[in-house]
């Protein structure tokens, strides 16, 4: 996080706010509803608290413009600069404008009017943009479905005004760091030739062709998909990724859901009902055959005939020796398996049902 | 190469003066007014890509790439990402 140079902050922590004037892009219960909310998330983790006034001068004036508007920072026209706010003081400061050239919406549809008000008063009580992906602080706009602060928005308002009086300090989650030593993953698959690895809300993916690895919000692929997935593999020949959690799985052709998902695994695989989750799957695409692991077993499911194999589950330890149990996430390339559990990646020859290698789960991240 | 369109000398002068502009917004580059295809590899536009690319996690090369111009194109809060 970013505190704004100079450390401009509000002397008083007992605000108040006005809505100067409302956009058509939605009912004024919703616009007031989303300030509201915005305000909500920062008085949540401070000692901040907001108060709406009607008429005269507040703290924080919010209002919606275009063009122009004569504060020597004008709007572009639809797109590019969505809005912006001005640092605690007096007069202008704490304000903040929202482009009227945009639309403004209550949901995933460009622009979510709750998730840029609560980047934009981020601004108006002292901080600056992060270079955090997962902190609403960013300064790009990415919804990622549910509108929260990051532990690193967090961090940053209490270092501000300090903590909240709540008794029990609320945290925000924290954005996975690729070079982390300590980095373990929720699923991992190939996707077109490609390797995705999945972690909370977001997805990572190195490739040969440019250094750095590639952190991002899932939903900006697949904003159906849930946070926190469990399992992932690929149907090399049927173009098709799936994705689980619990008893759900989602089916996607690229970014491209599949009609009549989400499924149910158990009415779907044949996997009893006894089972609540996956724990990691991987499809060989030599043999068609898809292995789910759940806990110490096995299933092995054949994709050709779309029914899972007599004599299953299996024990992990039998047919994959020094894998052990409980596997976080595996996928295949080149004919080998990598398996991870927790901060390990086991390369698996599933031919000679031989461990090839041990290395770091993040190995594929060059660090 | 061949499976994209060489980018026209139009595109190429577009997409100079969107980094410009966004330098100007975001990263305090000073403008002065003078034609783009002068400031191209300037010390400032260069120092200033570079400070872009670092902020974004991306390659720094100080050159307008391809990595660098998406996320330039992306809409965002008009708020400098640097001090003013």
């Amino acid at each position: 996080f970013v505190l704004t140079p100079g450390n401009p902050q509000w002397k008083d922590t007992n605000l108040t706010y006005r809505i100067e004037n409302y956009t058509p892009d939605l009912p004024r219960a919703d616009v007031d509803h989303a300030i509201e909310n915005a305000f909500q998330l920062w008085s949540n983790v401070s000692p901040l608290t907001f108060t709406k006034v009607f008429e005269g001068q507040a703290d924080i004036m919010i209002s919606f413009v275009r063009g122009d508007h004569h504060d020597n920072s004008p709007f572009d026209g639809p797109g590019g600069n969505l809005a912006h706010a001005f640092q605690p003081g007096p007069g202008i400061g704490g304000d903040a404008h929202f482009d009227e050239d945009e639309r403004w919406t209550n949901n995933y549809l460009e622009y979510n009017l709750y998730r840029v008000a609560a980047h934009e008063l981020g601004h108006s009580l002292g901080l600056s943009h992060s270079t955090d992906i997962g902190a609403l602080m960013y300064p790009n706009y990415i919804f990622s479905g549910d509108v929260q602060l990051s532990q690193d928005d967090i961090s940053g308002i209490q270092a501000i005004y300090g903590p909240s009086p709540n008794p029990i300090q609320p945290t925000g989650p924290q954005t996975p760091q690729t070079c982390d030593n300590k980095l373990t993953f929720d699923a991992v698959t190939t996707i077109r030739g490609e390797v995705m690895f999945f972690k909370d809300r977001f997805y990572m993916r190195a490739n040969s062709f440019y250094p750095e690895v590639e952190l991002n919000f899932i939903s900006v692929f697949w904003p159906h998909l849930p946070n926190g997935l469990q399992a992932a593999y690929e149907v090399v020949d049927r173009d098709e990724i799936r994705f689980f959690k619990g008893n759900k799985y989602w089916a996607f052709q690229g970014m491209k859901m599949l009609h009549g998902y989400p499924k149910n695994i158990h009415r779907s695989f044949g996997i009893p009902t006894t089972v609540k989750s996956i724990d990691a799957a991987v499809s060989d695409e030599n043999t068609g055959k898809t292995y789910f692991f759940v806990a110490k077993k096995y299933w092995r499911y054949d994709e050709y005939k779309q029914s899972m194999d007599a004599g299953y589950p299996k024990m992990i330890a039998d047919d994959f020796p020094g894998i052990g149990n409980k596997v976080d996430a595996v996928f295949q390339k080149d004919g080998f398996f990598y398996f991870f559990l927790g901060t390990r990646q086991y390369k698996f020859d599933p031919k000679t049902k031989r461990i090839l290698s041990l290395q770091k789960a993040n190995s594929w991240f060059k660090c | 190469s061949h499976s994209f369109p060489a980018a026209t000398s139009e595109t190429q002068e577009q997409d100079e003066e969107m980094v410009q502009k966004y330098l100007e917004n975001y990263y305090n580059l000073k403008s002065d007014g003078k034609q783009i295809e002068r400031r191209r590899n300037s010390g400032p536009v260069v120092e200033k890509l570079k400070q872009m690319q670092e902020f974004f996690g991306l390659e720094v090369t100080g050159k307008p790439d391809a990595e660098t111009l998406n996320k330039m194109k992306e809409p965002r809060c008009g708020v400098p990402d640097v001090a003013q």
